[in-house]
This record gives structure tokens, C-alpha cells and sequence, in this order.
């Protein structure tokens, strides 16, 4: 029994308004920090491309089955997001710890010689982040050496 | 604006050298550095001189952000100019962020700075609104609040302790910038209130649910908006996406926040249009997380088996309040004490009209409130003599005498809209639930018309076959209408007036078998 | 003015709370872990 009500003029305004800024809808991206590296840019990929991440992308499970080269790449290029957070976590649970000073990942390769307060001597792999430094997308090579 | 001679080309000059040093020397997330250079520029210019410069200077950089904007619109569609414009943005909030932050000791010149720049931007805004007509952009200002609310709720000691003014500040200025203000800002704004940091501070993290009444106050602002395009139901493209972003952000607010649905929901009724079926049974089937459904098709379920039942739910509105005028409030508990005055009942239709015009003749919230009181009352009549509602203990009462008069006595859309405040209170296990599941069959099973049981049916009905979700209450009565024979469902004509029909109930009947 | 509330690009049946990870009114689906600002440890913020 509610029939239709006409729109009053102010609703016909209203109405112009909303429809005018429709054009120019927020992007997702417009609420999220700008990106040093990788910036956000939607790009339309042929439709039959998966649109919407994965479910459970953004879970432990998740980065625990990508490959060591590829957190090294997150944890660098995604700096203060959840993804850095998570690929640090799985880092770390695959036994690489991260010098705060040299800001370098490192692993043992083997048990160490001397360990004391300062320093554990042994020979480690680590991740080279003077290559990294450069931050070339192409020809980019991750290099470990072994550092006594 | 009498700004000092000079003042526009000096802000200028120190917003450009404040956005390169934000680009260089700092990280997305920190300009501390930056700003320690900066600040000694800024105090040397006068900028920090008294509240009335810093006002003019906020105002200049913001105004020169939004410039750019329309600038950079004459040079490319809005992704292009995005970056730049929004380096400039970022890097005047974080600006503002670091002088709230560095201010003075106290919170009080912090929260002040801050509602000051809130001020400015919501100012400008509202005039670029009504400036620039249809070529209105939000995306800055929408990028403007965003990043300040952002940066204000990093995990910073000295944030945490203006935490509360600062949730305050952003509502405040959210609700003078509502959709009906600002209709060219409204997709923004909702993208504000639907942020996921925004509903986290404001529904989960702020403590003892502070910011509940803050944010239900945003969601009646887009409901009013909303409600006269929703009212008429032919959505065109522009508020089909408003009304399908709405239910996003209701769907997560259901999954996570029902108290929050459970708690405002009287509010929020009085906001959805009638005809807006599922919002309206979107809103009605949260019910309290640490509660239980018992499953509504269990065979033989009653719900004086359920604990639940004998409790009221929660109430934040004070119902008697919102029954005006004060002489029909006070006629109205006269007559539910003493059955009089005796005009009361010929009168109450008079009352709860506002117009002749079909569609818009009753005061909604006015018959909502009123359904909702007597009821409550009627509860604790029948409480206060040791008795639970049953058919018996309702019946033959004033309050039953309200009921049946407006079953009887209001027109088609008067009666539709009273079945629907009846209805609206059919939600989780709860002494409401419960009474009013009665009233309804109460009133199917004793009225001497058949319209009024089909117009019952009908209100029912209209519920249940929308898509999911459906509230439990809803499907309970229902079941028991169609499943009891004491209502002689099946043998009503309406039942059977068309075939499709006819499957409808059935396959209604089957599913809830 | 029915939708089918299933389809509206949200998991319903997540047990986990959904607006950690919502992508706003008009986002299609959960935002990306590189999209979800991250209180990290101060050492990271390596740049």
C-alpha cells in the first residue's frame, strides 16, 4: 500500500550531485598509503585473470609456501605492510634472523665455532642487500654468500 | 578572508618545500626527520605566531591541494593527477599530524588544532560543493580525511592519550558533511565510515563501546539520505551502488559487530523505508554474539523452552520519550491503567496521521514507538502478577484494546505500517519476541475480517521471500501460523486465490517443515 | 531492491572477523596483505 512518493526538488539536487561524482568513485587504493615501490594501480586484466586475491592470502599458511627469493622480495619492496609482516614470520621460522644493523637476513650454515655475548663465529648464507640496494626490477638476481 | 600581504605566496612557498622534504626524507610512514628541519622554516616565517595565522596557513595548503586538483583535471582524468595530488595531501596531513602531535604538552591545544584543520577542510568543502556544483571532486578530500585519520591512529603514545577526541572530531565532522549536506561527497564519506581502521576504532577497539552512538548517528545520516531514493524502489545506477555499498558494510557490520545492530536497531527502523524489505531483515536478524539460535524449523519448538525468552532485549532508546504529543502520551497511559478516556480508542488514528497523502499519511516512528511501549508495558503488567504471555494472559487487556482497534480501525497503508512495527519486533529468542509473536497470531486467530489476516500474511510474507538473511523470530511465527491448526492457515481463501500462490506457501510450508 | 547477499564479494562464513581485511563499500573482494598498513617492528622500515 506504500505507492511510489514523487521526489521533492531537493531530493532531485541530491540526486545530480550523487550522479555527477559517480564519475570519479574511490578506488581502494585512494585509502591506502602510497606505495614507494609497486604503487597500487588498477589495471584491467583480461577478465578469465583471478580478480580478487586469493582467500587466505593474507595468512601465515598462505606465505609459508612461497619460496625464500619471493619474502626476501616482499619483506623489501612492502615495507610497512601486513605482507612485510608475514613474510618476516616465515623467515624467521625457517631459521633466517634479520641483523637490525646491516638490515640483512641471515642463516646458518652450518653450528657455530665460538659463540659468545657478541658474536656467534661460524659461516652463515646471507641475503646480499648492496645488490638489493640498487633495486633494479630487471636482471635482478638474489646472491647469498658465505660470510665467515 | 584579509589575509596579512604575503601570507598566500609564503604558504605557498613552504607547503612546496614541505612536500619535497615529506618525499625525500622521510618513509610513507615516517617524516620525523623532515619535520625537525621544518618546523624551525615554519617558526621563522610566523606561521606558528598565534591560532590566527596557523588558521590562514591551514587553509591557503589546503586550498592549494584542492587547486591542483582542478588544475591537474584541465591536464588528464582523475588517475593521472591521483599521484601528484595526492603527494601534496599526504604530505600537508602529515604536516598536521606531526604539529598536533608536537604542540604544546597538554591534549587540550592537540585536540583544538585538530578540530581546527577538520573545520577548514569540511569549510572548504562545503563550498567547493556548492561552488563547483557537478564538477565537485571528493576524491581529495575524501584522500585529506583518510590520510589524517591514518596518521592520528598510528600506535603513538601521545595519539592513544586523545584517542577518544579524535574519534569525536572525525564524527562530528562526518555527520556535518552527511550525504543529504554533501551529496557530491556521499560516496566518499561512506567509503570514510566503511574503512576498515575507521569501523575498527570506532566499533571494536574503543573501549566500553564509547563510539557506538557516535557511529549510529553516521549510519542514520546515509539511511536519510538514502531513504527517498530506496522509497521508490526504481534504484538508477548512481544509488543502486550507494544502496549495494551500503549492505556491504552493514554485512560486515552484522558479522562482526550484531550487538552493535541489536543495540541501535530501533534507530535504525525508524531510518529504512518500509518497502526496503532486506536492509530492514538485515538489521533485524543480528542477535547478540554470545547468544545461541536454537534452529527455528526444530519440530514442537516453544519458546517458553528457551531462557532466552524471559529476557527484554536491550533498549538504548527511551521509547516513552519518543511518543509526542505529551497529551497523547498521557492519554495513552491513562487509558492502558484504566481503559479510558473512552474517546481514546476513536482518536487514535487521528493521532498517528500527518498527512491525506496516500504514502506518506502516518508518523512511522510515532507508530513504531507506540507498538513498541504498549507492548513493553503489557510485558510487565503481565510479569508483575507472577504470569507469562500466552494467548490467555494477553487477551481481553487495554493493551490488546490498542492492538485490535488499529487492526480494525486504520485504513490499508495505516494497518500495514502498525503489522509492520509488530513484525519489526520479531527478531532473536527474547520476552519481546515472544509477546509479540503472540500479538500478531493473537490478532490473526480474533479478527472478524479476512483482510486483516491476509494483510498479516501478506507483511509476513513480503519478508520471508526476499533473499537471506531472514530473523529468527520472523520464521518461528511464521511456522507456527502455517503449522497450527488453531489458525485454520490452509483454509483461508487467500491462500488458494492464485496457483502461484498457492506453491509459494507450500514451498514456504516445505521449507519450513 | 533484493540482493543476494552471498555474492556481495564478502565471506560470511569466516569465522574470523571480517573488517580487518574489508575492501570498503566498493571493493570486490578482501583488501591484499600488501595493501593492510602494519604496525611492524621498527627495524623493518628498512627505506
Amino acid at each position: 500500500p506504500m505507492g511510489p512518493v514523487p521526489l521533492g526538488k531537493d531530493h532531485q539536487h541530491q540526486f545530480q550531485m550523487l550522479e555527477a561524482s559517480s564519475y570519479h568513485m574511490p578506488l581502494p587504493s585512494d585509502s591506502e598509503r602510497m606505495r614507494q615501490f609497486l604503487p597500487r594501480n588498477p589495471f584491467p586484466t583480461p577478465h578469465y585473470y583471478p580478480q580478487n586475491p586469493l582467500t587466505n592470502s593474507d595468512t601465515l599458511e598462505f606465505f609459508q609456501r612461497l619460496s625464500i627469493e619471493t619474502l626476501f622480495f616482499i619483506f623489501y619492496y612492502l615495507e610497512g605492510t601486513k605482507a612485510q609482516y608475514l613474510a618476516a614470520k616465515v623467515l624467521k621460522k625457517q631459521s633466517w634472523r634479520f641483523h637490525t644493523k646491516y638490515m640483512m637476513w641471515f642463516q646458518r650454515h652450518e653450528e657455530p665455532k665460538v659463540i659468545n655475548e657478541e658474536y656467534e663465529q661460524g659461516t652463515y648464507i646471507y641475503f646480499d642487500i648492496e645488490k638489493w640496494g640498487q633495486r633494479k626490477k630487471d636482471g635482478f638476481v638474489f646472491e647469498y654468500r658465505y660470510l665467515e | 578572508y584579509d589575509d596579512p600581504q604575503g601570507l598566500v605566496e609564503k604558504s605557498e612557498i613552504l607547503l612546496r618545500e614541505w612536500v619535497r622534504l615529506y618525499a625525500t626524507q622521510g618513509s610513507p610512514k615516517d617524516s620525523s626527520k623532515a619535520f625537525s628541519s621544518f618546523i624551525h622554516e615554519l617558526n621563522s616565517s610566523g606561521i606558528l605566531k598565534n591560532d590566527d595565522v596557523i588558521t590562514r596557513f591551514f587553509r591557503i595548503c589546503v586550498q592549494c591541494c584542492i587547486n591542483q586538483v582542478y588544475q591537474g583535471l584541465q591536464a588528464g582524468p582523475m588517475n593521472l593527477i591521483r599521484s601528484k595530488c595526492y603527494q601534496s595531501v599526504d604530505a600537508l596531513v602529515r604536516l598536521v599530524a606531526l604539529l598536533i602531535r608536537h604542540i604544546g604538552d597538554s591534549p587540550t591545544p592537540k585536540v583544538n588544532l585538530m578540530n581546527k584543520f577538520l573545520g577548514i577542510v569540511a569549510g572548504i568543502l562545503i563550498q567547493e560543493h556548492e561552488l563547483q556544483k557537478t564538477d565537485f571532486q571528493q576524491l581529495p578530500f575524501h584522500r585529506m580525511f583518510m590520510m589524517l585519520f591514518y596518521d592520528l591512529n598510528t600506535q603513538d603514545q601521545v595519539f592513544e592519550t586523545i584517542s577518544m577526541q579524535i574519534l569525536t572530531g572525525f564524527s562530528n565532522t562526518l555527520h556535518i558533511l552527511n550525504p543529504i549536506k554533501v551529496p557530491g561527497f556521499a560516496y566518499a564519506w561512506l567509503e570514510i565510515i566503511g574503512n576498515r581502521l575507521f569501523i575498527a576504532r570506532m566499533l571494536a577497539l574503543a573501549s566500553e563501546q564509547k563510539c557506538w552512538a557516535m557511529y549510529c548517528q553516521l549510519i542514520l545520516d546515509l539511511f536519510r539520505f538514502l531513504f527517498p531514493f530506496l522509497r521508490n524502489a526504481e534504484l538508477a545506477k548512481p544509488v543502486a551502488t550507494l544502496y549495494r555499498g551500503t549492505l556491504r558494510v552493514l554485512l560486515v557490520i552484522l558479522h562482526d559487530f550484531p550487538d552493535f545492530l541489536c543495540d541501535y536497531c530501533y534507530h535504525f527502523l525508524d531510518a529504512i523505508p518500509p518497502n526496503c524489505i532486506q536492509m530492514r531483515n538485515l538489521v533485524l536478524s543480528a542477535f547478540p554474539r554470545n547468544m545461541r539460535l536454537p534452529d527455528p524449523f526444530t519440530a514442537n519448538l516453544k519458546f517458553e523452552m528457551l531462557a532466552d525468552t524471559a529476557m527484554p532485549p536491550r533498549i538504548l532508546s527511551n521509547v516513552g520519550a519518543m511518543i509526542q504529543p505529551a497529551s497523547f502520551k498521557k492519554d495513552l497511559d491513562s487509558y492502558l491503567k484504566a481503559r479510558g478516556p473512552v474517546t481514546f480508542l476513536s482518536e487514535l488514528r487521528t493521532n498517528l496521521q500527518v498527512t491525506n497523502e496516500p504514502g506518506t499519511r502516518y508518523n512511522i516512528p510515532l507508530i513504531n514507538a507506540l507498538v513498541l511501549y504498549v507492548g513493553s508495558q503489557h510485558i510487565q503488567v503481565i510479569r508483575s502478577r507472577n504470569q507469562t504471555p500466552n494467548m490467555s494472559t494477553i487477551a481481553h487487556t487495554s493493551h490488546m484494546d490498542i492492538f485490535q482497534n488499529l487492526a480494525v480501525d486504520l485504513d490499508t497503508e495505516g494497518r500495514y505500517l502498525f503489522l509492520n512495527a509488530l513484525a519489526n519486533q520479531l527478531r532473536f529468542p527474547s520476552s519481546h519476541t515472544h509477546y509479540f509473536s503472540l500479538v500478531i497470531l493473537y490478532l490473526f486467530a480474533h479478527s472478524n475480517t479476512e483482510d486483516v489476516q491476509e494483510q498479516i500474511t501478506r507483511v509476513l510474507l513480503e519478508r520471508l521471500v526476499v533473499n537471506r538473511p531472514h530473523p529468527w523470530g520472523l520464521l518461528v511465527t511464521f511456522i507456527e501460523l502455517i503449522k497450527n491448526p488453531t489458525y485454520k492457515f490452509w483454509q483461508h481463501e487467500f491462500v488458494h486465490c492464485a496457483p502461484e500462490v498457492e506453491k509459494l506457501f507450500e514451498s514456504v510450508a516445505r521449507s519450513c517443515m | 531492491l533484493g540482493f543476494d547477499l552471498t555474492a556481495l564479494g564478502l565471506n560470511l562464513n569466516a569465522t574470523d572477523s571480517l573488517y580487518p581485511s574489508f575492501g570498503g563499500p566498493w571493493g570486490e573482494g578482501p583488501v591484499r596483505a600488501e595493501d593492510i598498513e602494519y604496525q611492524v617492528p621498527q627495524e623493518y622500515n628498512i627505506s
